[in-house]
């Protein structure tokens, strides 16, 4: 959707930099499987989508000619390393196993379910969302909510399925965005556009 | 091992 909508208008204005190279660094922290493990189609054509589309989203915003010039830059501030530390160090203690490809991993279910914050934060300093913006996050978060669903049914279904780091990441990470899905389904409702109030 | 778990989701 994000990556559709900045190649359709050209225009990056309200999408966070600093949250599309967060989620770059989460899809290659996290998909370093693809080199040696296979699970299934669908799920190797995700992994490459999700890498690939947000290494798109940065050439665009960096690079491109005319949408680079879109790019709010005095807007996206937020200092991405007092979410990375964090959660670099939070996998380092808590994992369930002290390798370099499992810290890794968990580090990006940590750094994900914050990563979403700087473009929170843009989007609450710009005045007129952008109606594809808000669906893009809207979509975003819609999506991950969509896992708590899974994780229910596949607890009630396969035997022995537990993951308490994915579980309470995902939680915490639903839960941030329940005030933007407030004003946006508000917005939606009174056929407004999206504005969130400082 | 049901503690170990297969990184099976996206």
């Amino acid at each position: 959707v994000l990556l559709l909508k900045i190649h359709a208008t050209k225009n990056c204005s309200g999408v966070s930099l600093k949250t599309q190279e967060l989620y770059a660094i989460v899809f290659v922290t996290r998909y370093l499987d693809l080199l040696f493990s296979f699970i299934s189609l669908y799920n190797t054509i995700m992994k490459l989508i999700f890498i690939g589309s947000s290494a798109c989203i940065i050439w665009y915003i960096r690079f491109h000619r005319v949408v680079s010039q879109t790019y709010d830059r005095e807007q996206d501030t937020f200092r991405v390393i007092f979410l990375i530390l964090p959660c670099l160090l939070l996998g380092i203690f808590i994992n369930h196993e002290f390798t370099i490809t499992e810290i890794l991993w968990t580090f990006s279910i940590y750094l994900e379910a914050v990563a979403i914050l700087p473009q929170l934060v843009l989007l609450q300093r710009t005045k007129n969302v952008d109606t594809l913006t808000g669906n893009y996050v809207f979509l975003l978060g819609g999506y991950r909510a969509l896992y708590l669903l899974n994780w229910i049914y596949r607890f009630l279904t396969e035997p022995g399925y537990r993951q308490w780091i994915v579980w309470i990441s995902g939680t915490i990470q639903t839960a941030i965005y329940c005030d933007f899905f407030y004003y946006y389904f508000q917005s939606w409702r009174r056929n407004e556009k999206l504005s969130l109030p400082s | 091992d049901p503690d170990d778990p297969a990184h099976d989701e996206l």
